[in-house]
């Protein structure tokens, strides 16, 4: 079956993109067929994937205002079965553009509606938000995947997030599941991250991944050379870890 | 004279509330009569002052909605001579909220002018986005602070900030100026981390920070205890450097 799934974090820098880049890429080279769907105006995930500017012409931007189709929204990637619908700095400009269209929610949902999707995962980028451009995003997917920083001011807003998806599942969307919790920029050293960790666990459970993801410069580097980590150094931690995260999401969802 | 300063990018846990709290303590600490609003739905700046959801009550939001004035919303914190204007998740509705209503851009513009402030420092903590929410604080305020971590993905924003920095300068607050850059969580081993500061200060030059915040454990673990990291652990050398940065505002605000 093909697997929906929003990584969305309103906490900013915890992730969100690293953690899509690089499962995307995993599950890639597994075989699988991935789309991306870029809904950050900062389009790091277009860039992580070396998308140029004026290859972005026509986007997730587009294709929530009605503008364009999906498959005229949708590039391939360098990666063998993998595409990707890129973002601009116009999607900063859809929160205010959307507010006055009809089914303003559903926009992206009904656009994957209406398009053969040839995939079997597709994974959707949230920016650092809970407005309107994310909840298109947990609107049009069935799973969240929420990656969360080992830290104190990282954790406060989960329950803001819970409450959110609670909401939407009662009113837009019932399908939606908040499916697990990725542990990111882990620090095995930081007692910090050691308590945030159990705290996590006891409160959340089997939802929280057993795969924890530590901090490793060499995921910082690799957006610089266009590139997801785990073909710019995969032997190092952190995509070895991604890796391993890929794994457990296709053992997750083989049980679902 | 009384100094605006809003804290913004729009790139996801860079430090903007850790810069607005830290530099506003070391402020009062030497004197300085300080105000933080808090802009941001997570209510970050507000936990890291050990304020209450309780006392959170009145806040920002209603103070952009216009149901409360500024002296209503703000509080005292245990900080000798340092106001807070506390945050709540209402803030995420008021995207939606401040749409159709008048001057929407300038509500916390409007509400500040017509308030008494007894203040020689105000500082605004943004949220992560260049929505209407961080606009209302752009155009209220006079100089933008740009905490910037030094990474690929971070750097890549910055042009859309500028761009956005000059557009409302020139349609909303031609007051509105970039006053620096300060480079945040800054590891001096890491080859990336020199690469980005050396490319930030060519560019930018002299309006790029001498100091540069050191990644400091401490500063991570200040927020569970409701302090900010110079009250916490004031020899640290996270706090150590915010002490710095506020001798070079200070400095840099006689001078101009
Ligand atoms: N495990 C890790 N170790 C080291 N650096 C990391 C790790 N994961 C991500 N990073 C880096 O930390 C920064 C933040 O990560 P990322 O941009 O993926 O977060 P995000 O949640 O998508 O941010 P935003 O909220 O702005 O969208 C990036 O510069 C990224 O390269
Ligand atoms: N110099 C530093 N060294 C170590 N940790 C830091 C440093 N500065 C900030 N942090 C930690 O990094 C995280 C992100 O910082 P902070 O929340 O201040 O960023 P932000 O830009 O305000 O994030 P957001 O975009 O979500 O508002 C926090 O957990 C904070 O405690
Ligand atoms: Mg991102
Ligand atoms: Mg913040």
């Amino acid at each position: 079956p093909l697997r929906l799934i929003a990584v969305a974090n309103q906490k900013g820098g915890v992730g969100k993109t690293t953690t899509v880049v690089n499962l995307a890429t995993a599950l890639a080279a597994v075989g699988k067929r991935v789309l991306v769907i870029d809904l950050d105006p900062q389009g790091n995930a277009s860039t992580s994937f070396g998308i140029s500017q004026e290859a972005r012409a026509t986007g997730t931007y587009d294709v929530l205002l009605g503008r364009a189709d999906v498959s005229q929204a949708t590039k391939a990637t360098t990666i063998p079965g993998l595409s990707i619908m890129p973002a601009t700095v116009d999607l900063t400009g859809a929160e205010i553009e959307l507010i006055d269209m009809p089914r303003r929610e559903f926009r992206l949902r009904d656009a994957l509606r209406g398009a053969v999707l040839p995939y079997d995962y597709i994974f959707v980028d949230c920016p650092p938000s809970l407005t309107l451009v994310t909840l298109n995003a947990l609107v049009a997917m069935e799973w969240v995947l929420v990656p969360l920083q080992c830290e104190f001011l990282a954790l406060e807003g989960l329950s803001h997030l819970v409450r959110t998806l609670d909401r939407v599942r009662r009113s837009l969307n019932p399908r939606l599941e908040l499916h697990g919790l990725v542990l990111t920029m882990f620090d095995r050293r930081s007692n910090l991250c050691e308590q945030v960790s159990a705290d996590v666990r006891s409160y959340f459970g089997p939802k929280v991944y057993d795969t924890v993801i530590p901090r490793n410069v060499r995921i910082s580097e690799a957006p610089s050379h266009g590139k997801p980590v785990l073909l710019y150094d995969w032997r190092c931690p952190g995509a070895q870890a991604y890796a391993q995260l890929a794994t457990e999401l296709l053992r997750r969802g083989a049980a679902a």
